[in-house]
C-alpha cells in the first residue's frame, strides 16, 4: 500500500453528494455512497456524516471532461473512470466521478459502491497499491458486493494512518476474518482437484490440499485469478489440463493462472435449459471423460469427448448414486473414488459398486 | 474489411503510452515548488516504473502485455505521489 500523509487531523469528516447521475436513482447514489464509507468505518475510528448544503470535508461529484477548477479531466468512456484528491483544504479529500461512465449498482458497467469505496481511499491519505488483491490497486476488478471489499494490503495502508476501529462497544460489523481452517462444521461452497492437488473453495478463500502430506495452505482465489468473483458455487477439473468455474448462469475457464479469452460464458452454451439457473457442484470422471452437474435433487451428464451433453438426462441423483439423496455442495474425485459434500457431512460414493463405502467429517482432508 | 495498415497501430500505442505516462506516471508539479525542475525521466524510465509497479516484465518498452494493461479501465489518481 501507499500513503498520502498527513491524513485527516480529526476522526469526524462530513461529505456532501453535490450532483448525481442519470444511470442510476439518487437514492441508489446514495446507498452506494453510504455503503462506501462504511468500508472504511468498519475499519478505522473514522466517523462521516452527510450534509446537504455548504462545504463538507469531502464533497462528492460527478463530471465530464474539463469540469469545474479541477486541475484534472476526464477522458470520455472508459479509460479514467473517476479520481479523487488527499486529505486537505480546498480539492482536498475531493471525489470526482466521470459522468460518461455507465454508472450502476451491479456487474455491468462500473459499480458505483466499488469505485466510490476505492477514491475514498485517495480521499483518506491513501495511494496506489501494487498488489492486485487490493482495493486500491488502479485497475477497476468487479467484486461481488456483498463482498467485504478491503484487502488486508488495505487495512494496513488505513490503519497506518489512522489506527484501528476505536473499542467502544458500538454497532460496527466485524472486520470479516479468514474461515477457521478446523472448524468442526466447515462446509464448502465448491471442491475440485488441480492436477495432484485439491482445492476447497469458501468464499474468497481456497484450501490448497496436497492429499498426499499433511500440507494445507490457506488462500485468496483472487491471488490466483484476481478477475475470479468470490462466492464461487462449483468447480471441476477436466480432460484437458484446465478447470472450469460456475457461479450462477456464468462459468470461466481456467488454464493454468489464465482465465481463457471470451470468458465467462453462459451455462446454456453446455447445454443447460435456460431454466436452469445455477450449478451446485461438479465432477469430471477421470475414468469416463463424463462430467456430471449436480443441481437440486438431480444430474445431468456432460461429455467431454463430444462436448456435449448426453441425452436422457436429468436423472434423479439418489436413482444413480444410492446413498447421495441430499443437495450436493461439492464433489470431487479422488483415487477412484468420489467425496459428496453437504454441509459438514462428507460421504465417499464407490461408482462401481454403486455404494457409499463411508462418511467422514468434511474437515479430514485437513489434517486437524 | 483490410487490416489497418500497421504503421497506424504503431502511432495509436505510442500516443497511448505517451497520454499513460504522462497522467499518471509524472509526478505532480508541487504547487508550494519554486523554480525549474531538473533530471525530468526518461518514456523508457517511466514506462520501466509502471510496469515495475503492475508486476508486468520490466523492459522499458511498450510490449503487449504493458499496452493491454495501459488500456483497462482505472482510477485518474496518478501511480506516483507528489
Amino acid at each position: 500500500f501507499g500513503v498520502t500523509l498527513p491524513g485527516w487531523k480529526k476522526n469526524n469528516l462530513t461529505y456532501r453528494i453535490v450532483n448525481y447521475t442519470p444511470d442510476m436513482s439518487n437514492k441508489d447514489v446514495d446507498k452506494a455512497i453510504q455503503k462506501a464509507f462504511k468500508v472504511w468505518s468498519t475499519v478505522t475510528p473514522l466517523v462521516f456524516s452527510r450534509i446537504h448544503e455548504g462545504i463538507a470535508d469531502i464533497m462528492i461529484a460527478f463530471g465530464t471532461k474539463a469540469h469545474g477548477h479541477c486541475p484534472r479531466y476526464f477522458d470520455g468512456p472508459l479509460g479514467v473512470l473517476a479520481h479523487a484528491f488527499p486529505p486537505g483544504n480546498g480539492f482536498g479529500g475531493d471525489v470526482h466521478f466521470d459522468e460518461d461512465e455507465d454508472w450502476t449498482t451491479g456487474l455491468e458497467g462500473f459499480n458505483l459502491f466499488l469505485v466510490a469505496a476505492h477514491e475514498l481511499g485517495h480521499a483518506l491519505g491513501l495511494s496506489h497499491s501494487s498488489d492486485q488483491r487490493a482495493l486500491m490497486f488502479p485497475n477497476y476488478a468487479y467484486i461481488t458486493p456483498s463482498e467485504f471489499p478491503l484487502s488486508p494490503d488495505d487495512i494496513s495502508g488505513i490503519q497506518s494512518i489512522y489506527g484501528s476501529p476505536t473499542k467502544s462497544p458500538d454497532k460496527r460489523p466485524a472486520t470479516p476474518t479468514s474461515p477457521k481452517t478446523c472448524g468442526s462444521q466447515i462446509s464448502f461452497d465448491a471442491v475440485t482437484t488441480l492436477r495432484r492437488e485439491v482445492m476447497f473453495l469458501k468464499g474468497r478463500h481456497l484450501w490448497r490440499v496436497y492429499p498426499d502430506n499433511s500440507e494445507v495452505e490457506l488462500e485468496l482465489i483472487s491471488a490466483f485469478w484476481p478477475s475470479l468473483p468470490s462466492g464461487i458455487q462449483a468447480a471441476y477439473e477436466n480432460m484437458k489440463d484446465q478447470i472450469l468455474f460456475f457461479k450462477g448462469n456464468n462459468f470461466w475457464v481456467i488454464s493454468g493462472y489464465q482465465v481463457l479469452l471470451g470468458y465467462p460464458k453462459n451455462i446454456n452454451t453446455l447445454g443447460f435449459p435456460k431454466g436452469v439457473k445455477k450449478i451446485d457442484a461438479a465432477v469430471c470422471n477421470k475414468h469416463t471423460g463424463k462430467t456430471d452437474f449436480f443441481i437440486g435433487d438431480k444430474y445431468w451428464r456432460y461429455d467431454e469427448n463430444s462436448q456435449s451433453m448426453e441425452k436422457g438426462y436429468p436423472r434423479r441423483t439418489v436413482n444413480d448414486f444410492p446413498g447421495i439423496s441430499q443437495k450436493v455442495d461439492a464433489v470431487f474425485q479422488h483415487k477412484g473414488l468420489f467425496y459428496f459434500f453437504h454441509g459438514s457431512r462428507q460421504l465417499e460414493f464407490d461408482s462401481t459398486t454403486k455404494k457409499v463405502t463411508r462418511e467422514i467429517k468434511s474437515n479430514s482432508w485437513f489434517n486437524c | 474489411l483490410p487490416v489497418r495498415p500497421e504503421k497506424d497501430d504503431k502511432e495509436e500505442d505510442t500516443k497511448l503510452v505517451e497520454d499513460y505516462l504522462n497522467k499518471f506516471y509524472t509526478v505532480e508539479t508541487d504547487p508550494n515548488q519554486r523554480g525549474w525542475k531538473t533530471n525530468v525521466e526518461s518514456t523508457a524510465e517511466k514506462l520501466k516504473r509502471m510496469q515495475q509497479f503492475f508486476g508486468l516484465k520490466v523492459t522499458g518498452k511498450p510490449d503487449t502485455e504493458t499496452l493491454e494493461m495501459m488500456k483497462k479501465p482505472r482510477c485518474g489518481v496518478p501511480d506516483v505521489g507528489l
